[in-house]
């Protein structure tokens, strides 16, 4: 038996705004910890792993660990149906073959509930080693969505290059080519506009813009945004999910053959 | 030129 009562119940919607374009079909993963989901794209270039830890939810009752098989796209369909403010529970049965979202609103005189079919889903489960990244960039989320945005109008392929005197995006294409350096900025009034970066020895990947673009679709639930990267190896663009988690992005770089 | 790589070449099945 399981049971999630997720009271800002908007997150879970953000959610799935941020990977369903990127990833079809996904196991959901339920236990003691939390509800998590690990999953790569269809070409296998790009990984999304998702934590919503148990404490961060009203209630969490997940007497055994469960892996529920959810097309995405049809989970956002329903989660649609939610409204913004609604709290909203995750129910199952053991073995069952389906699952439940009930939608609550705040003042509690509408509630629904929306049964999706499970799937089987054969999916391979990655170990992520634990990394000493030679740069970490945090910025405002908003300021890296734009950037990602503007230079795939120019190029398909960004190289983001962090050195002492800041993380420089460059791109070019058919019609030219254009840079951008953000610099290390202290905001004193407002943490989530700094960019702040921890760099031990410089680093420069070259990655598809197109899924940066993707992984920005998690805007929305959080102010900030992390980049972790080494030299030739996945950047992790990390979106903290307030008080209960995080959704991170792994990209595999382009490598020189 | 720049290839693109494979995630499952940096991470490994569990």
């Amino acid at each position: 038996m399981l049971e999630l009562r997720l009271v800002q119940g908007s997150l879970l919607k953000k959610v799935l705004d941020a990977i369903k374009d990127l990833v079809t079909d996904a196991n959901f993963d339920c236990s003691e910890s939390g509800f998590s989901l690990q999953a790569m794209d269809s070409s296998h270039v790009a990984l999304v792993a998702l934590l919503l830890r148990s404490d961060g939810f009203e209630h969490y009752r997940c007497d055994r660990n469960l892996s529920m098989g959810m097309n995405l796209t049809n989970m956002s369909k329903m989660l649609k149906c939610a409204g913004n403010d609604d709290i909203i529970t995750i129910k199952a049965d053991d073995g069952g073959d389906s699952v439940t979202f009930m939608f609550e609103s705040p003042s509690q005189d509408k509630v629904s509930d929306f049964e999706m079919k499970l799937m089987d889903i054969d999916s391979e489960h990655l170990g992520i080693p634990e990394t000493e990244y030679h740069a970490i960039v945090k910025m405002p989320s908003a300021e890296f969505a734009r950037i990602c945005r503007d230079l795939s109008t120019i190029g398909d392929t960004v190289v983001i290059s962090v050195s002492k005197d800041g993380v420089k995006f460059s791109t070019s294409g058919d019609i030219g080519s254009a840079n951008v350096v953000c610099r290390q900025n202290n905001s004193v009034d407002n943490k989530d506009n700094e960019t702040v970066i921890e760099m031990n020895e410089p680093v420069s990947l070259t990655f598809a813009l197109r899924y940066l673009n993707s992984f920005t679709k998690a805007t929305t639930l959080s102010n900030t945004v992390t980049l972790s990267m080494s030299k030739e190896l996945p950047v992790v663009v990390e979106y903290k999910i307030a008080e209960i988690g995080h959704i991170r992005f792994y990209l595999a770089p382009k490598i020189e053959d | 030129g720049k290839q693109q790589g494979s995630i499952m070449s940096f991470f490994k099945k569990q």
